[in-house]
């Protein structure tokens, strides 16, 4: 008898575990989380994103995304617990509530699927898709160099054995299009927060240049007011600032491309990192992980729910 | 299924930026097939490299040479490979 109850949200999970809890998750809150299909991997598994909506039509909506570099399970697995959290607070949070009252959340909890599969089959520390790249014997391309800001430029690589291949041309990553069609196609996404790990840091655009963004001074404001509410829990320090400024010219990445299609509050979350595990960090860390990071989404979403455009 | 045996993740610290220069030589020499985990951004910032067993000695020495300073933060990737799977194991059991 499949529970939703039994589920361990402090071990680590395969891809078909988290697949099966995500439907366990929909059939418990049917009036609050659906399941929808956005497109296939290149190695055609379903690309799910949960939504967790309370009605209406075509509200705006905040995106959020976890292991788009598949090795970085602390990721996917604050992915799963936030997902949780969401539904749990709904109702009992008023924060929660009121977001959910006017707004939909889309998730995409395994959004580099093949990835994560090799990654429990083959090679634990694999990074990028697993697209075949034509001339090469070098496997994948990395899901954040291929959107379409700045694509091809610094801190991408044109060798398609490194970890930071761009691919032969923006979004040439299906895991990439498809979310680049959804959020096309919705048109009233008003925030984009892409989770990563690990170096603790909470990013925004640019990445391809040191402009700054139109935004500026506002994104850091609320970077700032979330990286303290996310250190008030345990202490954790996180970096705030652009990309660009705050670790390195970066191109074809996805907060980018978000901003540059006009979702304003675009963000990147790097989780923690202990100094002593890098992207092996014991399932021992994925509670403290999710629950700092929780108070720092919630005040994005917060602003995002505030703040209209 | 690719194994890790003595594969060391090293934390840097490049004090300068002729050090950082010289860190980015270091990684583009594709047959030490070494992977920059946490990339540099500035001097006093650190850098997590994962190296490769048959690396090692070659990284160090080049390291040691340069006078860039540098930890061991995993002394053998494999052996937490083997932990992590150990747990998962457990907890699917449990």
């Amino acid at each position: 008898q499949r529970s939703i109850s039994t589920f361990d949200f402090a071990s680590y999970h395969t891809l078909e575990e988290i697949y099966d809890w995500m439907d366990m998750l929909v059939d418990d809150h049917p009036n609050l989380v659906s399941k929808i299909q956005i497109g296939q991997s290149y190695e055609n598994r379903p690309l799910y994103v949960l939504k967790f909506s309370t009605g209406g039509s075509n509200r705006p909506a905040i995106w959020l995304d976890t292991g788009i570099h598949s090795r970085e399970w602390i990721t996917q697995a604050t992915g799963v617990w936030t997902a949780n959290k969401i539904v749990k607070e709904y109702g009992q949070d008023p924060s929660v509530t009121a977001i959910l009252d006017s707004m939909d959340i889309f998730f995409e909890i395994i959004t580099n699927p093949d990835g994560f599969v090799f990654t429990h089959s083959s090679n634990r520390l694999w990074r990028k898709t697993r697209s075949i790249n034509a001339g090469s014997s070098c496997v994948g391309v990395d899901p954040n160099r291929n959107w379409d800001a700045g694509f091809g430029g610094s801190g991408s690589s044109s060798d398609p054995c490194s970890e930071t291949y761009r691919g032969p041309y923006a979004h040439s990553e299906s895991e990439v299009k498809a979310i680049v069609d959804f959020i096309r196609s919705h048109g009233n996404v008003k925030s984009v927060i892409s989770i990563h790990s690990y170096s603790q840091m909470l990013l925004f655009p640019y990445g391809y240049k040191r402009t700054p963004a139109a935004h500026h001074q506002e994104l850091n404001e609320l970077a700032k007011k979330a990286v303290s509410d996310l250190a008030a829990m345990y202490g954790t320090k996180y970096a705030y600032g652009s990309v660009a400024d705050t670790i390195y010219l970066a191109d074809g990445t996805t907060v980018d491309w978000a901003y540059d299609n006009g979702v304003k509050y675009s963000f990147t979350f790097e989780l923690r990192d202990t100094g002593r595990y890098g992207f092996l960090l014991p399932s021992t860390q994925i509670i403290p992980t999710a629950t700092e990071t929780w108070p720092a989404l919630l005040d994005i979403m917060v602003h995002v729910l505030e703040h209209p455009y | 299924e690719q194994l890790f045996r003595g594969d060391q993740v090293l934390r840097i610290t490049a004090s300068n930026e002729e050090q950082i220069t010289l860190l980015r030589v270091l990684g583009e020499q594709a047959e030490l097939q070494i992977d920059f985990w946490r990339d540099l951004t500035g001097p006093g910032h650190p850098a997590d490299l994962w190296v490769p067993f048959p690396s090692l000695q070659a990284v160090k020495i080049f390291l040691e040479f340069h006078s860039i300073s540098y930890s061991v933060m995993i002394e053998d990737v494999q052996a937490l490979l083997d932990e992590e799977k150990k747990n998962m194991t457990r907890s699917r059991r449990i």
